[in-house]
């Protein structure tokens, strides 16, 4: 069977809302070492790679590795069911065709359970290579939001360029132009809101800016977002989920034709 | 003129 409890309920409903717009839905496979999910989006132009480890849940059992294919959509609507504050924990026998959720309140004096229909999915997984990248940017998650955000308002797609000058986002739409740019800065005290630009060769890539838009929905998991780019390789736009583990986002550049 | 790629092309397996 299958059991992890998680006290820190709102975790796993940020994740939920996180992906539930570019994942319809997918396979979590369940592990001793944790949870796992790799998904892509149904136009296969990113793909979504979650991983939480066992030592990350208040408790965490596995008796048995199984796909747990979850309608994403589904799954948030019975998140939502529980509070932020509550522990939330997941139940699955060997081969169920159905999770379920229990919820507890902090002080314990509410308990719910839901039940989660799951679905066969048939699902291929891809090896992603582990690589060195061009450029790596750490940021402020709130800061990658706005600037995600105000170029979707100008134009379709973005030119990241990662130079020693900085790194510059470029968009362009029947409004007109935008170009936003950020220096390496850690002047703050606090380290959430520095900018790190770890840069060994300049790089330009152009991606659909919708896509990094929709990435964006996993803001309120960490205070930081690290970007990830090589020449003709698909960006990574990384969150850490705290000690739990972290969720990333692959996505196809723009190549020329 | 660009085209978007396709993920899975980046990947093995894909």
């Amino acid at each position: 069977m299958f059991e992890a409890k998680i006290s820190q309920g709102s975790v796993l409903k940020k994740l939920v809302e996180a992906l539930k717009e570019l994942v319809t839905e997918g396979n979590i496979d369940v592990s001793p070492s944790g949870m796992s999910l790799q998904a892509m989006d149904s136009s296969h132009v990113c793909l979504v790679s979650l991983v939480l480890r066992d030592d990350g849940f208040d408790h965490f059992r596995c008796d048995r590795n199984m796909p747990m294919g979850i309608h994403f959509a589904n799954f948030s609507k019975i998140l939502k069911c529980a509070g932020n504050d509550d522990a939330i924990t997941l139940k699955a026998e060997d081969n169920a065709d159905q999770l379920t959720l229990m919820f507890e309140s902090s002080n314990q004096d509410r308990i719910s359970d839901f039940d989660l229909k799951l679905m066969s999915i048939e699902s291929e997984h891809l090896g992603i290579p582990d690589q060195d990248y061009s450029a790596e940017i750490k940021m402020p998650a709130s800061e990658y939001q706005r600037i995600v955000r105000d170029l979707t308002s100008i134009g379709d797609t973005v030119l990241i360029s990662a130079t020693k000058e900085g790194i510059k986002f470029s968009t362009s739409g029947d409004v007109g132009t935008a170009n936003v740019t950020l220096r390496h800065n850690t002047t703050s005290e606090k380290q959430e809101e520095h900018t790190i630009i770890d840069l060994k060769e300049p790089v330009a890539l152009t991606f659909a800016l919708r896509y990094l838009k929709n990435f964006s929905n996993a803001t309120a998991l960490a205070p930081q977002v690290k970007l990830s780019l090589t020449k003709d390789l698909p960006i990574v736009v990384e969150y850490q989920v705290g000690e739990l583990g972290n969720i990333r986002f692959y996505l196809a550049p723009k190549i020329d034709d | 003129q660009q085209k978007q790629a396709n993920i899975g092309s980046f990947f093995t397996g894909g």
